[in-house]
């Protein structure tokens, strides 16, 4: 051990497993992750070389390899639970993006969540088995964050009662989804539904892509890799573009909106439903934003321990750089922010799950906040989380720059978050949108509830400066 | 009635309700830019568009206010003395590095003084040097094992140097001790020149 990083950690004034288990949720949570952690970190086989000194294709390589083992230990081990199969998972790929991550994210989720139980029966088994490995397809090349912008058609054919799935446009070319380009065999399309000659806005469909077991492009899809990005090395993000592409009926989700047989439309009882597994993600994303600052934070906090620099008064050997005033406030008011966002992430999981059980009582009163919720929380704690971890990795001086800090590595793996699901100026202005209808109830009288609650006493605000 | 605000600057739930105060501040200002648009053009969408940065401003003071607030309700369900102290100073710091990074909110909505300002940029410091101390021990509560972690620098037993050369002589560059490219490539064009 370090002598200075010996020196630290005995005359701390707390006991940091302490504050593990109060980050975990109690000391038996922070027990059963260690388990499982080391359930991964003494398997051989999730051993390898180092990926900063593969390329691309042999980094997808060995996180294919291991996602595939990840999957089959996972059901060896009996570990069903979602945060066990998270600590599980990102144990194994060290927190970085793996082909499976829409899959296990968010194809089998959506279908708990949008399909109805004769669907849940057809694909479920053989997606938890991976004979179904499924994409989740929205964005577009020519349309992100604005749904009701995205160009891919689906026609709903009476006749045969299937539809007809269309890329109109080189624009309307899905572009991005995780494991498309090469892993996944089905995908989850977002697309406008066509039926009786009039659009009914956007809905999802499970499509086949690929022929199960050749593995091959099925006739009418072109599917494929998008190439290297910023990071991401392990993800076969994809293109997709289907050409009169037929699916039975049954394969749009409905556990919300319906296609009859004859082609008749049954609305859902709310629109937002269908981005369900939006407000999932970003909701999860304000945790991850606290983990990648998190682990910034510790790396250029210890390292400043370590590292000696420079004099603070002549002749005195070189102090650590962490005893500089300005290396702490370039770090600490991180550490801070990383705290506050854990529990911020903790708060936003379990509101998650609280509403998401209304809604499936039938209470969707709290839909609208949970959204504004999310969205605003994702983009600011991303937005701060990225600069925050560039911040550390400026504070590491030049070793920092090198792939061995691991800086560079968190990175790129989670800037893309302030993009995907959701644009953070984007998701700002749904927030706002939220806040303006919540300003507008309070000034009709009305009173509001729950984190916009303080703008019930906005007329008996006038705040005037206080003598010190 | 003027009700006029105290903003104490050690305390959390006080920080909490400044932050409060900024987001309705905030919101209110945006509902009356729209509204102004709105009364100067008929389309609700242009509005929109000409006020957008007021309400980004809003919707990031009020993200904002939920993070102070979560964080401050955090601190009542700690119960280890030592433990409370340590995440005060760090909720504390959060809030007020807040403040000061945003001093010109603060002041223009009236809820501090130019003497508060002050005092905040001070008491910032002086949190940087009571964090000092526990910095290491904090970010090892984070509880990352070396393998997640994945990162020289950040090695639990501090071994740095060490295991930065380690690291370097993996590179593939270094499987040669000369590189083929140096007889492709330099070599022939050194006998030329």
């Amino acid at each position: 051990m370090n002598e200075d990083l010996r020196r630290e950690r005995d005359s701390a004034s707390f006991n940091p497993e302490l504050l593990t288990h109060i980050l975990d949720g109690g000391a038996e949570r922070t027990q059963r992750r260690k388990e499982i952690e080391a359930l991964v970190l003494n398997d051989p086989d999730f051993q390898h070389e180092d990926l900063n000194f593969l390329s691309r294709s042999q980094r997808y390589e060995e996180a294919i390899r291991k996602s595939a083992l990840m999957v089959v230990k996972l059901r060896k081990y009996g570990i069903a639970d979602p945060d066990e199969i998270y600590w599980f998972k990102r144990c194994v790929h060290h927190g970085r993006a793996e082909p499976l991550d829409l899959h296990l994210g968010m194809f089998l989720p959506t279908l708990l969540t949008q399909a109805t139980l004769e669907q849940q029966d057809r694909f479920f088994m053989p997606a938890w088995n991976l004979e179904i490995i499924g994409s989740y397809a929205q964005t577009e090349m020519g349309h992100g964050t604005h749904l009701r912008g995205l160009e891919t058609t689906a026609t709903y054919d009476p006749a045969t009662q299937e539809f007809i799935l269309n890329s109109p446009t080189v624009t309307s070319i899905k572009w991005w989804p995780g494991g498309l380009g090469k892993t996944s065999n089905h995908a989850i399309v977002l697309a406008q539904l066509y039926t009786q000659g009039q659009c009914k806005g956007l809905h999802a469909f499970i499509v086949p892509i690929r022929q199960l077991g050749t593995h091959e492009p099925l006739p009418g899809i072109t599917v494929g890799d998008i190439g290297p990005k910023f990071g991401y090395d392990e993800m076969d993000n994809g293109y997709l573009k289907m050409d009169n592409f037929r699916i039975p009926r049954e394969n749009m989700l409905m556990k919300y909106a319906k296609i009859e047989p004859d082609g008749t439309y049954v609305k859902p009882v709310s629109d937002k439903l269908t981005y369900g597994t939006m407000v999932f993600i970003r909701s999860i994303i304000v945790g991850d934003s606290a983990r990648s600052l998190s682990k910034a934070c510790t790396i250029a906090i210890r390292y400043s321990s370590v590292r000696h620099q420079s004099e603070l008064k002549p002749g005195d050997p070189e102090p650590q750089i962490l005893d500089y005033q300005t290396q702490q406030y370039k770090l600490f008011p991180l550490l801070a922010t990383a705290y506050a966002f854990h529990f911020v992430g903790a708060y936003m999981k379990m509101t998650y799950y609280r509403i998401t059980g209304d809604i499936n009582e039938g209470d969707l009163s709290e839909l609208p906040e949970l959204h504004a919720l999310t969205a605003g929380l994702k983009a600011f704690t991303s937005w701060i989380a990225n600069a925050g971890i560039e911040e550390c990795r400026m504070a590491c001086g030049g070793h920092g720059y090198s792939r061995c800090s691991g800086l560079p590595d968190i990175y790129v793996t989670f800037t893309p978050c302030c993009t995907y699901e959701g644009e953070n100026t984007v998701m700002m202005l749904q927030t706002a949108r939220f806040l303006i209808k919540s300003y507008t109830q309070v000034c009709s009288g009305q009173l509001v509830s729950g984190m916009v609650s303080y703008l019930n006493d906005l007329s008996g605000q006038h705040i005037q400066p206080q003598q010190v | 009635a003027a009700r006029p605000t105290a903003v104490h600057i050690n305390d959390p739930a006080s920080l909490v309700e400044a932050y409060k105060l900024r987001a309705s501040r905030f919101v209110e200002v945006a509902a009356k830019n729209l509204q102004a648009e709105l009364n100067r053009r008929k389309s609700r969408e242009d509005a929109w568009n000409r006020t957008s940065v007021d309400l980004v401003r809003a919707s990031e003071a009020h993200c904002h206010y939920v993070v102070v607030k979560l964080f401050t309700t955090q601190l009542s369900e700690i119960n280890d003395a030592a433990v409370h102290a340590v995440m005060n100073n760090l909720c504390l710091l959060y809030a007020l590095y807040g403040i000061s990074k945003h001093t010109g909110d603060f002041l223009q909505a009236g809820i501090l003084t130019d003497a508060q300002v002050t005092q905040v940029y001070q008491r910032v410091k002086e949190l940087l040097a009571a964090i000092r101390p526990n910095a290491v021990a904090l970010v090892d509560a984070f509880d990352f094992h070396d393998n997640c972690l994945a990162s020289v620098l950040g090695r639990y037993d501090g071994n740095i140097y060490e295991n930065m050369f380690e690291w370097a002589k993996k590179s593939p560059l270094n499987k040669t001790e000369v590189h083929e490219a140096f007889h492709k490539h330099l070599k022939p064009k050194q006998a030329k020149l």
